[in-house]
């Protein structure tokens, strides 16, 4: 039951998009963060064959099957994350980047983020002065259970509340930065360990970038799931 | 053609030189004028890497984390951005058969680049955080064998260090859509050359006539996580002039464990 074959046509020099029947799994190994359970990841594979061709192209991606929600507690005023339903404590560590050179490499990530779960923590907050992190970084959260806290490139500091005060409008070319926070999205939002995306460190982004990134980072309706008191759950 | 062999990173070979050191344009290095390997202005290059990784793997400039030595490398603000202003270059093979498309893919590149393959350039619109795809199918040689130029320019507002420091220095980089680290922080000295070069993975995918694109995975959970969907949306892109009559497979395996793949 995990492999579906549709058939479909794609109009000569066109772009399409296109969505599977979805999948079912029952009762399926859930992805746990960091001392609450297995990381446990599924390999999906996704092929394309082209009569008169052959397999024209492929892709895969290891992902795995969890639930995150958080919102701000009222009791504490804190931000309260759940996994799979689970109130998670969470311990985490403030990340930079690898390198100031940006000699990133596979090892020196495995080697960091390892270093965070065996520390026992279950969170890394990737600062909005640093970088968007890379596929490889957050494959080896997915792979040790570090959720992550992704921040886009806005900083108190620098975009309207350091001193001197400045760019308190952000980015000169707005839509350049949306358009680069769409493509990091695309590149990273298949990963399990991906937590929450934040607009900012200490600082929300100008209203226009604001209401942008609320808007495409929504919980697509169809996945809208309501509670016995018709409430938005996740 | 599995996945991997279909995608080959471009991280071997790579030259770096100055800008204003070659006397060549770009159309000439890619076709007439290639350099010859890493000798004067050019060097060996990191790449992925940023141009400062490349001087301090050549010992061009001191190590920046060793003691105070990062007050030995003249910053941009000082230089001006044209002393950051470098060319990369390495040649590739790649050899199509018929109906195979070629991209050439930049996963990271601060700030912005002029492409150079084979004497045809393709400028790259800025921005740090953005992919580059750039169909190269019809510009590659038929010999197999291509050269690639990239002209990387620094951020367009590399800003200045106050005497004082601070974070971010004079906060001009954050006009810019590029890490803002890179000005200095009360924890971090600031990086001479804002972190300006091809900074992630180069490489190069072959498909056939469709290609897929971006492939969205969103799982939703009912009955106590018993009852799971796993929902696919993918862009697929036809690069063809007929109409592709295709089948599309989605296959989901548990991970390898104990040898034993479950499907």
């Amino acid at each position: 039951e995990h492999l579906q074959t549709q058939n479909l046509s794609v109009p000569a020099k066109s772009r399409v998009q296109y969505t599977f029947p979805e999948l079912f799994f029952s009762k399926p190994n859930l992805w746990w963060p960091n001392g609450m359970g297995k990381q446990s990841l599924y390999n999906v594979i996704i092929n394309i064959d082209v009569k008169g061709y052959g397999e024209s192209d492929s892709w895969n991606h290891h992902f795995g099957f969890r639930k995150i929600e958080s919102h701000i507690d009222d009791a504490t005023g804190g931000r309260l994350f759940k996994v799979n339903g689970e109130p998670i404590f969470i311990r985490g560590g403030n990340w930079i980047l690898s390198d100031g050179l940006l000699r990133l490499s596979k090892k020196r990530y495995k080697t960091d983020i390892k270093f965070h779960a065996d520390m026992n923590f279950n969170m890394i907050r990737c600062w909005g002065g640093g970088l968007a992190e890379r596929p490889e970084f957050y494959h080896y959260c997915d792979y040790y259970g570090l959720l992550v806290w992704q921040e886009f490139c806005i900083t108190g500091d620098v975009d309207g509340r350091g001193i001197p005060v400045s760019n308190p409008n952000g980015p000169l070319d707005h839509d350049l930065f949306l358009f680069c926070a769409r493509d990091t999205v695309k590149l990273l939002r298949n990963h399990p360990s991906l937590a929450l995306w934040v607009g900012g460190n200490e600082q929300i982004p100008p209203d226009d970038i604001n209401a942008a990134l609320k808007n495409d980072l929504r919980l697509h309706p169809y996945f809208e799931i309501v509670d016995e008191n018709n409430k938005p759950v996740g | 053609m599995a996945e991997q062999e279909r995608k080959s990173t471009v991280d071997s070979g790579w030259v770096a030189a100055r800008s204003s050191e070659v006397q060549f344009s770009g159309t000439q290095l890619t076709t007439t004028h290639p350099p010859t390997g890493p000798t004067s202005p050019w060097m060996e290059a990191l790449v992925p890497g940023t141009v400062l990784a490349t001087l301090v793997k050549n010992k061009v400039v001191p190590d920046p984390f060793y003691g105070l030595q990062n007050e030995h490398i003249i910053d941009i603000a000082d230089s001006g951005r044209d002393y950051y202003t470098f060319w990369f270059f390495t040649t590739f093979h790649c050899k199509l058969e018929s109906n195979e498309y070629c991209d050439l893919n930049f996963r990271g590149i601060n700030y912005s680049a002029d492409v150079y393959l084979n004497g045809h350039k393709t400028i790259l619109p800025k921005g740090m955080f953005r992919r580059h795809s750039l169909d190269v199918t019809d510009i590659l040689h038929p010999d197999g064998t291509n050269l690639l130029a990239v002209l990387v320019y620094p951020p367009d507002h590399p800003g200045r260090i106050p005497p004082e420091g601070g974070q971010g220095g004079d906060h001009e980089i954050g006009k810019d859509v590029a890490t803002q680290y890179v000005e200095g922080w009360d924890w971090m000295a600031p990086i001479r050359d804002r972190n300006t070069g091809i900074w992630d993975e180069v490489s190069i995918s072959v498909t056939g006539p469709v290609k897929i694109i971006d492939p969205h995975l969103v799982s939703s959970f009912f009955d106590h996580y018993k009852r799971v969907y796993l929902h696919t949306t993918t862009e697929l892109e036809n690069r063809s002039s007929w109409t592709a009559e295709c089948s599309l497979s989605i296959h989901v395996t548990t991970e390898l464990e104990d040898g034993i793949c479950l499907v």
